[in-house]
């Protein structure tokens, strides 16, 4: 089971701009 | 005329939407010690998109609060009282819902569009690189 900073870094990544 | 560059100066959310502004910008806060309040913003967009049906989606935001909005953070700061406390009983309550950020993040993006963002405009970070 993923911690909570992990489950909480997966969902800012998420969110951030890929690359073009 | 469209080049990246110009596109970072007409907004902010021009900036984060930019993979290279993003991350400019990203370590100008780290320098700034207040790079916590792009992680949320950038937390709040991710969570926002999940599936609430979804039991991960209830422990992201339980981990969002703890992180971002119980403690004396850089965020907690600069919200309103009335915000958190509408955060912390939905937390409380198990209400979970995809909108339950929405005003803490407008509050943390006017806040960065007033202070953070025109710094860095003019910092030399951003200076040198562009």
């Amino acid at each position: 089971i993923d911690s909570e900073d992990d489950l909480l870094q997966e969902c800012i990544s998420s969110a951030m701009p890929k690359k073009k | 005329p469209d080049s990246p560059l110009s596109r970072w100066t007409k907004s902010l959310h021009s900036l984060l939407g930019d993979q290279d502004g993003a991350l400019l910008f990203r370590t100008f806060l780290e320098r700034q010690k207040c790079v916590d309040t792009l992680d949320f913003w950038f937390a709040c967009n991710g969570f926002r998109q999940m599936d609430l049906k979804d039991t991960k989606t209830h422990r992201v935001a339980k981990a969002i609060y703890k992180r971002y909005i119980e403690n004396n953070s850089i965020v907690a700061k600069q919200l309103k009282p009335a915000t958190k406390t509408y955060i912390r009983d939905n937390i409380k309550k198990q209400h979970i819902d995809s909108a339950m950020f929405d005003q803490a993040q407008t509050e943390i993006q006017t806040n960065m569009e007033e202070n953070a963002y025109q710094m860095f405009l003019t910092s030399d970070i951003y200076l040198e690189y562009v």
